[in-house]
């Protein structure tokens, strides 16, 4: 484990009475390694190791516990301060019905995760509604309709309409006129350098004003995790993130990285194909995983 | 990325990034750099140009070695058994798949063995009319082994051609998923002897450091004989399929570039390279 690691770093050199910048740099290299493993982006992880070793640099060693686990302490205590701190709760906002707004890749989990929100939000008290804007992808509103049958959500029905925006446009309408309080607006695939069909989330976004736009993150995601992120909240703007594919074994790096480049919390994991498998986030739990 | 004007520690530290954020891997990074330093140190490398080709040219070998198209034999059932997480785009590539190989005059029936998720029959159906193929399907929630049975029973009865059996994603930590993938390998190999003659594993070029994890378990539990690297359309450079190559040793067969049903091209180790530095 890093702690052994680190543990084993210390005990090589002689016992100090602080950690100084000597004993920290070849820690350093070994928290380095550890969080490029686990897929943080290369320029967050120089970021944060120079940030560790201002903080670790001149700390007292303490008795009761070993230098390594020292280090792995303000390691883990800072990872877990920089992807935590934020409310998970979802805004609605004053809007009627709140839209709810899910983006991001291809495959990474939305339309799945759209049937997972629409059950939190029912178990809340709230009336839901689902509309599936994938004109695109072979049997993707068949997809939604079977997933959201199961929990007896209210599902927009496109009939014969191609275009995404319009069906955003009437389902709010189909909504609100059936007064339900919340509609989640599953998006098809994309990439963010696909001018086109960002711009397609953009007219849907003035359009339909969403009380959230969610960007969903497959949680192996690796490198690529900021600039597609960044792209996203540049064009479009994120108010938060959902992670998606916890229940695998991927480190989840891509956590930290998103955290650090846009800014927005991580408000729910996915962890599970089932419906009920979505889960609030941990930055505790998250920031153990990530140092593996 | 920034020229450096001589062989020195900005140009390594350039050199590292460039591999790390294409998800080369760092320990791999480390080695690639390490034996770089070597030969600098040993005169080998004159310029930061040189440097820059020799790094290209040892990784493009690596994938050389692995780079293998997919060559089936004529005149007999050739059965693909398609695998991998959930959503890496298996579905998909089989449309793409079945379409180029009906292309190049082979009989292709495509299997609907995704009896699990919302609409997975319903998809392959939408790819097996674009491309024109038949399909075996059956009731939502059929056992997939039991679907993968009647469609080689089916074939036999039928003429020689290709077979696709479309799987659920499953994560490689799901044990008794592993175990489904197992069991439809035994079936297939008691009721079509050689079958699956092909175990086509698909990655998600977005993946990280993880996608080597997924190889090595699906490898060890199911046996994988080729590999399929999807959506490098987009700005993820898949290099952790140099550490594969490496550490796996499994055949390079394609690489999937869009939507659309003929964004399938062969694996060139050459072209990867040139795009992984782009
Ligand atoms: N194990 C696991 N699988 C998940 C999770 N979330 C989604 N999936 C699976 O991931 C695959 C892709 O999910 P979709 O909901 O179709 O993804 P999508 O983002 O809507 O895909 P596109 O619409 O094609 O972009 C499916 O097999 C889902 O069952 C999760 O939290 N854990
Ligand atoms: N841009 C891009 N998208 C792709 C590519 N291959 C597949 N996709 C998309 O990725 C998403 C998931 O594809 P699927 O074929 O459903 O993936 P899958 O592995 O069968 O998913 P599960 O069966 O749920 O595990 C879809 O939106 C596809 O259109 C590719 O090469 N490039
Ligand atoms: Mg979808
Ligand atoms: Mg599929």
């Amino acid at each position: 484990s890093l702690t052994d690691k680190l543990d084993g770093i210390f005990r090589k050199l002689k016992g100090r009475g602080s950690l100084d910048e000597e004993n920290i740099q070849s820690a350093l290299k070994e928290i380095r390694m550890a969080l490029l493993e686990a897929d943080v982006n290369f320029r967050v992880v120089r970021d944060f190791i120079e940030d560790i070793r201002k903080r670790a640099v001149g700390q007292e060693v303490f008795d009761s516990i070993t230098p390594g686990q020292q280090v792995v302490k303000i390691v883990h205590d800072r990872l877990t301060e920089l992807m935590g701190g934020v409310s998970s709760r979802l805004k609605f906002g004053s809007r009627f019905p709140a839209p709810i707004m899910l983006v991001g890749l291809q495959g990474c989990g939305k339309t799945t995760t759209a049937v997972k929100l629409a059950r939190l939000v029912a178990a809340q008290g709230k009336r839901v509604y689902l509309v599936s804007a994938d004109v695109y992808r072979p049997a993707a509103m068949e997809q939604l309709k079977v997933l959201g049958g199961k929990i007896g959500a209210g599902i927009f029905a496109a009939a014969g309409l191609q275009d995404p925006i319009e069906i955003c446009v009437q389902a709010v309408e189909e909504a609100r006129r059936n007064g339900y309080e919340v509609i989640v607006v599953d998006t098809a695939g994309r990439l963010a350098i696909d001018a086109q069909m960002m711009d397609e989330l953009k007219r849907i976004k003035a359009q339909i004003n969403p009380s959230e736009i969610l960007f969903v993150a497959d949680a192996m995601t690796g490198q690529d995790a900021v600039n597609v992120a960044g792209r996203f909240d540049e064009q479009l703007g994120i108010d938060g993130v959902i992670m998606t594919k916890m229940d695998g074994d991927a480190r989840g790096g891509a956590a930290l990285s998103l955290k650090a480049v846009i800014g927005k919390p991580i408000k729910f994991v996915g962890v599970g194909e089932k419906i009920e498998a979505l889960e609030v986030f941990h930055p505790e739990r998250m920031a153990s995983r990530i140092l593996g | 990325i920034l020229g450096s004007k001589e062989i020195d520690r900005a140009l390594f530290e350039e050199l590292e990034e460039a591999l790390i954020v294409a998800d080369v891997g760092p320990a791999f990074t480390g080695e690639l750099i390490e034996s770089l330093k070597e030969k600098v140190r040993r005169k080998e490398l004159g310029s930061p140009e040189i440097l820059r080709k020799v790094l290209r040219e040892t990784m493009r070998e690596i994938l050389l070695k692995n780079e293998a198209p997919l060559k089936i034999p004529p005149d007999q059932i050739y059965t693909i058994m398609v695998v991998g997480v959930n959503g890496t785009g298996k579905t998909t590539t089989i449309g793409k798949l079945a379409h180029q190989l009906k292309g190049e005059g082979h009989e292709v029936m495509l299997v609907a063995a995704d009896t699990f998720r919302a609409a997975a029959v319903e998809q392959l159906e939408a790819w097996a009319k674009r491309a024109e193929v038949p399909l075996i399907r059956q009731a939502p929630n059929a056992d997939p082994a039991a679907v993968v049975y009647d469609a080689l029973r089916s074939a036999k009865a039928g003429r020689p051609g290709v077979v696709i059996i479309d799987t659920a994603g499953r994560l490689h930590t799901k044990v008794n998923l592993m175990e489904e993938l197992k069991k439809m390998r035994r079936i297939m190999g008691r009721e079509l002897p050689g079958a699956p003659h092909e175990v086509l594993l698909v990655l998600d070029a977005t993946t990280g450091q993880n996608a080597v994890v997924q190889a090595r378990m699906f490898r060890d539990e199911i046996g994988v004989t080729g590999l399929i690297l999807t959506k490098l359309d987009g700005t993820a450079k898949g290099g952790v399929v140099v550490r594969i190559a490496r550490e796996l040793n499994i055949p390079l067969r394609y690489i999937g570039v869009g939507e659309q049903v003929d964004d399938l091209r062969p694996f060139r180790a050459g072209e990867f390279v040139e795009a992984l530095f782009a």
